[in-house]
């Protein structure tokens, strides 16, 4: 069975509200490393990999594997119904037809329960090679929102090209073009504000803003962004959270044809 | 002229 006590619903529901408009349904699979989600949208032009491990759950147990087929929009109702600081536990046995789930608040003595049943996902996963990046830049992630948005009301697409100048977010759209040139930059004061690019060669890509747009609706779960790019392979925007777990979405590129 | 991809085209089927 299983049993994941999360000390603030705040975290799973954060993520739940990142993913919910790529992904509809999907399953969470569970094991003794902890729980782990992937999923592509709709289109197959992106894929959201996902995982929470046991670590950032106290305590954590789950003795098999678990897939819990979720509709994300029925889980997102149910955790509106959990207070951002409430201790959330999720529970499940070993063939289940429903997810369990209990919200405590820490501060008073309020406990409430909710089952969500499961569905039957036949879901398939893909094998994602480890990539040696040719580019990584580390930001805050409220830049790269800002980026994406305010180059999402020009275009449709995005060029990202890094290179030892800097890394440059270009768009051309109806109305005209802009783009956006970060440097490596570090912050004395603060250290969220800091801008690292790690380049072993240029790189030059086009992506959809409307993607890159859905997947900064992460940018409340971590201050920093890692986007990670080689010619000609899919995009990496890498969010952090607790205990070495991670939000991680993949972005097949636009290319000339 | 651009075309999106699929993650498809880069990710294998386990």
């Amino acid at each position: 069975m299983l049993e994941a006590r999360l000390e603030q619903a705040n975290l799973l529901k954060k993520v739940v509200d990142s993913i919910t408009n790529l992904v509809q349904d999907c399953n969470f699979d569970c094991n003794d490393s902890g729980i782990a989600l992937q999923a592509m949208d709709n289109s197959h032009v992106a894929l959201v990999a996902m995982m929470l491990r046991s670590d950032a759950f106290s305590p954590f147990r789950c003795d098999r594997n678990i897939a819990l087929g979720i509709n994300l929009t029925s889980l997102t109702k149910v955790l509106r119904c959990a207070q951002n600081e409430d201790i959330l536990t999720l529970k499940a046995e070993d063939a289940p037809d429903v997810v369990n789930l209990v919200f405590e608040s820490a501060e008073s003595d309020r406990l409430s329960e909710y089952d969500i049943k499961l569905m039957d996902i036949d879901q398939e996963h893909l094998g994602i090679p480890d990539t040696e990046y040719a580019a990584s830049i580390t930001m805050p992630s409220a830049e790269f929102q800002r980026i994406t948005r305010d180059l999402l009301a020009l275009s449709e697409s995005v060029s990202i090209e890094c290179t030892k100048e800097g890394v440059k977010f270009s768009c051309q759209g109806d109305i005209g073009s802009g783009s956006v040139t970060l440097r490596s930059h570090t912050n004395v004061d603060n250290e969220d504000r800091n801008v690292s690019i790690d380049l072993s060669e240029p790189v030059s890509l086009m992506f959809s803003l409307k993607y890159l747009s859905n997947f900064c609706k992460a940018s409340g779960l971590s201050s920093r962004v890692k986007l990670s790019l080689s010619n000609e392979v899919p995009l990496l925007v890498e969010y952090a959270l607790p205990s070495n777990s991670f939000l991680r979405f993949y972005l097949a590129p636009k290319i000339g044809d | 002229k651009t075309q999106q991809r699929s993650i498809l085209g880069f990710f294998a089927k386990k």
